[in-house]
């Protein structure tokens, strides 16, 4: 479903050039639950922004589906991106003036369907991560955790193909995390592709693949066997 | 040092009331490194803010070195604030428009001081958290976990004698959110007052004392033992 073929990235800053990513492959397959692992800094971030057609690589291919991703005009790349995939940020990216469910019904608006269905899937996205009582919050009226977990509902909310978590449990005590992750398992046995980057070493059970990154490169793929 | 008593905060929401903070009692002594651990959502950073006079409470007493700080004027409370209190923010709080280093130099225009000194404890603050490589980064130019050191570096350059860290690793990996707290541990050794929010059950072994925050309560308060 997913295949980066020698992927490079990198930032010129005048006399240096961090190179964020350094010839990077990596096959996901349908279904697949795979998580990214590696130091801060080593390029996890940067790796699923190209995945998740937010960024494009200097040199490499990226195959979605079968198309290549650098054939497509801007536009056809932003409706792939909307159609196909849900990105849980490890920022957020939540509209601060604006409330936790109209956040989560946003992406929504990409699809035809009706307004009363949309809101329906937004309230029991927000519900499905303990957030039915926080709703008409806006994003300041939230703690850390509960503006990821909306950042959570907006992903999930659309029901995509494939859905991009950037350390989506960084700002959640134990328990709730793993209801987080409980979730993206579930959806991967569901036949959705899910690539998830974590820090917490608790988390690698959930995976089918753990890939490793250090310094712009992908550093291992070892089997993790079956869940 | 620190010294709150039946400290109360609310956010009235339309017909619902949110309860962020419920009769909070608690007593910090100078070089103690307490741990707050608790739920999403259960008034972590809300007790936070208000031990770092960002935030005031509805109700009850917090006394800071023997002074009552609800007494103060609003200048007051800012000059204690600057004078005493490192605040490493959960969403890190960079001005994204100013370089790593100058993010760093900026509480520190709070002192008097010559400019190259101040120049020089923000560089070594950098360095000490592993961005050494990165001082001209504007904050989107760097990784989650990079500008989650940022953050720390900028707490700890004006060298206060309180340390607030709201969650200080949730975006770092093992290794380098270890490293981080080590540095914490430092500064309580070296007589500075720690407290640290953290969801990450491996950081707990750290701690001179550990609080539990339950839906707005304190809920428990253990002695973790010696170090
Ligand atoms: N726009 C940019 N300009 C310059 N350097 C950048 C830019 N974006 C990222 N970098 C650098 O590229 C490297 C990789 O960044 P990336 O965000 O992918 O790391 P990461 O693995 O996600 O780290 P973390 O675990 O801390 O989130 C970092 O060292 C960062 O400083
Ligand atoms: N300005 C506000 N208006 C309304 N409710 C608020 C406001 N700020 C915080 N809250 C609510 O108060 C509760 C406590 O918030 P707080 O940020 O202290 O939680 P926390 O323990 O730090 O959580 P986390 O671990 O997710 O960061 C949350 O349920 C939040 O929704
Ligand atoms: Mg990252
Ligand atoms: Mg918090």
């Amino acid at each position: 479903l997913i295949n980066l073929s020698g992927i490079h990235k990198s930032y010129p800053m005048g006399s240096v050039t961090v190179h964020a990513l350094k010839d990077v492959n990596l096959a996901v397959n349908k279904g697949d639950f795979l998580v990214v692992s590696g130091p801060s800094g080593s390029g996890k971030s940067t790796l699923m922004n190209i995945i998740g057609l937010l960024d494009t690589p200097d040199s490499g291919s990226y195959h979605l589906d079968g198309r290549n991703v650098g054939d497509l005009s801007d536009d056809e790349r932003s409706r792939v991106r909307n159609r196909t995939i849900g990105f849980i940020f490890q920022n957020f990216n939540l509209l601060p003036r604006t409330s936790a469910l109209r956040n989560v019904i946003l992406p929504l608006s990409y699809r035809s369907m009706k307004d009363s269905e949309r809101l329906e899937r937004a309230q029991l996205a927000l519900e499905k991560v303990g957030l039915a009582r926080r709703m008409n919050h806006l994003p300041s009226q939230l703690s850390g955790g509960e503006q990821q977990r909306v950042a959570v509902a907006r992903a999930l909310a659309s029901n995509p193909s494939v859905v991009l978590a950037d350390e989506p449990t960084g700002n959640l005590d134990t328990k709730t995390g793993q209801e987080i992750v409980e979730l993206l398992v579930r959806l991967s046995q569901e036949g959705q592709t899910v690539i998830m980057v974590t820090h917490d070493p608790r988390l690698l059970g959930y995976a089918d693949r753990i890939v490793g990154m250090l310094d712009g490169e992908i550093s291992e793929e070892p089997q993790t066997g079956d869940r």
